[in-house]
């Protein structure tokens, strides 16, 4: 089962001197993220809070799969909406890498990662730009986002793998992906870019050392989940979501009023993207409340079970 | 200088005549000595008096020395001085003289390129604020130099003891240190420095780490490896470590209790109720302890601000640790 | 030495009973319902 940690230095080689990719911009479909990685990643999304982080994945490939199997965090500054690997941040990557190989990790850079505190994980303007570039000079090349907000409200980790179209290539069918809310304050960003790439498919694996250790942390796992609150740690993000649906409702309050002053028939098109529209609304709003409503469950089962028994 | 000179010469003979050992002393000094002379006599009695363990007069010896003026003595000799001078006075302990003279160094310190002078001004001022009784500070410049990577600066070796020392005097600073949220950080950086755990004074470090009352036998071991300046006695008449302990314990009661008449409390810092009150009065006074005494009733109330529902949750954190803890003893007794 | 241990676990129960807590916690239910209610 360990099988996965080995490097196949030559094949890796092979693999990169057929250059696969070059004849399909889809040809990577999955990615396999190791638990050792996926935790490095999490925690230092996490470590970031409002501000976005970014690092690097080393791994390699397996036939149209591209294997995740640690990561790094780079020293780059964040702020609310840009992450730019600073001058410092390429010199520390050739460093970091360099000094792999000197102590026997073969395993190359195979992608970047960077976290979205709080608007989920798509590629914005930026993302797809410092992704093409990467795909044009360091192939094989991945983008994962992290949203570390996401992740503590949904009770799993929020995270998304892209890879982009060549510039001016437009896919064949609309890349289906999960729905997910996008703030009203990005959905520009997301809407113009959202045919730039496409999302693969998330598996993950871990050793048979990861195995033992994660069953000797296990009653950290019930207890944590026993005695964390949802409603509190998340305070701040869902009034932002719901501040969020408060101004999309408007939005579409505003645009129903101007349409009925505009016209008495509404074009059918026009009357379908009003309700995709006002239906989205909803599910966002059914989404935040269902989370709330689980959160409250479990602090009313807390306190049955903790508060209810008397000496 | 020549009466000085005569006075130089007359030591040396003394010292001649009290050690004849000392014959050896090239007496090709004549009177005729000149400036540069008179530092040279300077040195070789400042040596002389070292070699005899009299840290103060070796000390006195080359802080005649005229740096400032006169005889052209460039920079990094300058401070070599200071910091020779420091050291010697804090063999015995007077951070009054030391400090002037590391004051001294500070202005030249800047631009050494003496790797090892700059080390020993380093530990001249984290000694002298640990004299001063300025713990915290001194903390944190002991800790600074414990964690040197090299082993090699300049041509010396850098001795393993003395870096396991400067760690130790780093947890003892700490530990004296007036108990409060700064005096929290550094000892969880001090915990969490797994060198840390191999002191032996790592015990008591980690019962004030996780702030748990310190008992009277604790307080007495810890007691024996302090400095004479640590065991000094308070105008209140309480010594430093007593006052160190007795705040420790009092924030520590305070994450215990809800709230405590001093007649217990007194009885469990085992001090007078009115002493403390007024330890806990100042505590709350200089916001290192959150809280409010009800002087009527006598009792002091502790305030916590983490959240209630925080604090729910870290209640039922205990509950589970302590349900688990059970169920595996449970396990290994094989029921 | 388990029985002892038994008794301080349940010795610790009920794990919060202020009536502070209680305030923030009918605080807390109230506001999730209201938003339930908001987004019926």
């Amino acid at each position: 089962s360990d099988s996965i940690y080995f490097y196949d230095e030559a094949a890796q080689a092979k693999f990169q001197h057929d250059k696969p990719w070059q004849q399909d911009p889809n040809f990577f479909r999955r990615v396999k993220i190791s638990a050792l990685a996926l935790l490095k990643m999490v925690v230092h999304a996490r470590s970031g809070g409002t501000i976005e982080i970014m690092g690097l994945m080393q791994g390699k490939t397996d036939g149209d799969t591209i294997i995740v199997m640690d990561a790094f965090a780079l020293p780059v500054e964040g702020t609310e909406t840009r992450v730019n690997a600073q001058a410092d941040a390429y010199e520390y990557m050739v460093d970091y890498s360099q000094t792999n190989k000197r102590v026997g990790r073969l395993e190359n850079v195979v992608g970047w990662y960077h976290s979205h505190p709080g608007y989920g994980c798509w590629l914005s303007g930026i993302d797809v730009s410092t992704q093409m570039l990467n795909q044009k000079f360091q192939e094989p090349f991945l983008a994962v986002v992290i949203d570390p907000t996401r992740t503590v409200t949904a009770g799993k980790v929020e995270i998304g793998a892209f890879r982009t179209y060549p510039e001016g290539y437009k896919p064949a069918d609309e890349p289906v992906s999960e729905y997910q809310t996008i703030p009203l304050n990005k959905i520009e960003d997301f809407g113009v870019h959202c045919k730039q790439y496409y999302a693969l498919d998330i598996t993950y694996f871990k050793s048979s050392l990861d195995s033992h250790l994660l069953d000797l942390l296990w009653n950290k796992y019930w207890v944590n989940t026993l005695s964390s609150s949802p409603l509190l740690g998340n305070r701040d993000y869902v009034a932002g979501q719901i501040f969020d649906l408060a101004d999309k409702l408007e939005q579409a309050e505003n645009q129903l009023a101007h349409a009925r002053l505009g016209s008495f028939f509404m074009p059918s098109q026009r009357k379908k993207e009003e309700e995709s529209q006002l239906a989205k609304i909803t599910r966002d709003s059914s989404k935040i409340t269902v989370e709330q409503v689980h959160g409250l469950m479990s602090q009313v089962i807390k306190d049955i079970l903790f508060n209810s028994v008397h000496q | 200088e020549d009466q000085l000179h005569a006075h130089l010469i007359c030591c040396l003979e003394n010292f001649v005549n009290s050690s004849p050992s000392l014959w050896l002393l090239p007496l090709a000094y004549g009177r005729k000595g000149s400036r540069v002379k008179v530092l040279a006599f300077r040195e070789k009695l400042a040596e002389l008096y070292e070699s005899e363990r009299q840290w103060s007069k070796a000390a006195q010896m080359l802080s005649g020395i005229d740096l400032d003026s006169g005889i052209r003595i460039d920079d990094a000799k300058k401070l070599a001085k200071c910091v020779k001078i420091a050291t010697l006075y804090l063999e015995d302990d007077d951070s009054v003289n030391a400090e002037a003279f590391v004051n001294k160094a500070s202005f030249l310190v800047g631009n050494s390129q003496h790797e090892a002078i700059s080390l020993q001004y380093k530990v001249c001022y984290a000694r002298i604020l640990d004299l001063k009784r300025k713990f915290l500070e001194a903390a944190l410049r002991y800790y600074d130099i414990s964690q040197i990577e090299k082993r090699h600066i300049s041509d010396e070796v850098v001795d393993e003891d003395a870096l396991e020392q400067t760690l130790s005097a780093a947890v003892t600073c700490t530990i004296l240190a007036a108990a409060g949220p700064q005096r929290s950080r550094v000892l969880a950086t001090l915990y969490k420095d797994e060198r840390c755990t191999k002191l032996k004074i790592y015990p008591i470090l980690q019962k004030v780490y996780l702030e748990r009352i310190l008992r009277k036998p604790e307080i007495d071991a810890f007691a024996e490896g302090l400095k004479p300046h640590q065991k000094a006695f308070l105008p209140d008449n309480f010594t430093v470590l007593d006052r160190a302990m007795i705040e420790h314990n009092l924030l520590s009661a305070s994450k215990l209790y809800t709230n405590i008449s001093f007649e217990e409390l007194g009885a469990l810092l085992g001090i007078a109720p009115q002493k403390a009150e007024k330890i806990a009065s100042r505590m709350i006074y200089e916001d290192r302890m959150r809280g409010s005494i009800d002087q009527v009733e006598a009792v002091i109330h502790f305030e916590d601000d983490t959240e209630e529902l925080q604090q729910w949750d870290q209640q039922i954190v205990g509950l589970c640790q302590a349900l688990n803890d059970i169920l595996e003893s449970m396990g290994r007794k094989g029921i | 030495s388990l029985l002892r241990q038994v008794s301080s676990l349940l010795r610790r129960l009920p794990a919060m009973e202020s009536e502070k807590f209680q305030d923030d916690f009918l605080m807390e239910f109230n506001d999730t319902l209201l938003m339930t209610y908001l987004a019926m």
